[in-house]
């Protein structure tokens, strides 16, 4: 039986805007130790594994591993009829077949939704993907997720030259990180400086680099990982041109959502 | 732009 509890409905909320732009169905699964959810894009250059353990419910029983693959798309429409106070119940029974109910219950209105989705696509075995080792990235960069989501926005709305997919050129040298779009009529710089003030110490910008890197992403997947970002304060990017470059975000201690996002070639 | 790497280059995949 599996009957995850949270309250934390705006978080999932964020979460499910932020994965549906990009990603069409996910791998859902359900341990003892908590959800590990994992998606990758229809082009397979983009690959997003959200940890999220146990202690991060407020109740959870899950007596056997559960695996089950969703449609990102109608979970989210589901969560958009929710209000962020909502009690989330998950719910598949012991003889589940090839559904999930998610339940969604104001205590002030009285109200309870209830969606039961199917299961899509395999439903199998997740993804092999090996953990990261922070040494073999050329250079990696922490700031606030609230400077990575302005940036983002800065190269989105003037990135867009119309007749091609806008991307993103991320250079990393001399201690400095340089964000490059190029729109229709100009281009758009941003370079940020590494900063670690007495005045805001939870807020740096840290730049470790052991060697200058340059690589090119799609902006549309830099936008999906900026809004997946306000999950956290702080959001760490490793670059290597050997690589995928990884966008992570830790949510306190209670797990993480990582974006695996190949560069394009030059 | 050439094409962009594919996941599969990385990591193996069913």
């Amino acid at each position: 039986m599996l009957e995850p509890r949270l309250v934390q409905t705006t978080f999932f909320k964020n979460v499910l805007e932020a994965l549906s732009d990009l990603f069409i169905e996910a791998h859902f699964e359900f341990s003892r130790t908590g959800l590990e959810l994992q998606a990758i894009d229809t082009s397979r250059v983009a690959l997003v594994a959200l940890v999220l353990r146990a202690e991060a419910f407020n109740h959870y029983l899950c007596d056997r591993g559960l695996s089950m693959g969703l449609n990102l798309a109608d979970m989210a429409k589901a969560f958009r009829c929710a209000n962020n106070d909502d009690i989330i119940t998950i719910k598949a029974e012991e003889d589940w077949t090839d559904t999930v109910t998610f339940t969604f219950e104001s205590p002030e209105d009285g109200e309870i939704l209830e969606f039961d989705f199917d299961f899509v696509g395999s439903n199998g075995v997740p993804l092999e993907i090996p953990e990261y080792q922070e040494s073999e990235y050329q250079a990696i960069v922490r700031m606030p997720s609230a400077k990575f989501m302005r940036i983002c926005k800065k190269l989105s709305s003037f990135g867009d030259s119309g007749d091609r997919d806008p991307v993103v050129i991320i250079s990393v040298y001399k201690e400095r990180v340089r964000s490059f779009a190029r729109g229709k009529t100009g281009t758009s710089t941003t370079v940020c400086l590494q900063t670690q003030t007495v005045d805001k110490p939870k807020e740096p910008t840290l730049i470790e680099m052991k060697e200058e890197v340059s690589l090119i992403f799609d902006l549309k997947y830099m936008n999906s990982f900026s809004k997946a970002s306000t999950l956290s304060d702080q959001v760490t990017i490793n670059l290597s041109s050997e690589l995928p470059a990884v966008f992570e975000c830790k949510i306190a201690e209670l797990g993480y959502i990582r974006y695996y996002i190949s560069p394009r070639k030059e | 732009w050439k094409t962009q790497l594919r996941m599969e280059a990385f990591y193996s995949f069913n």
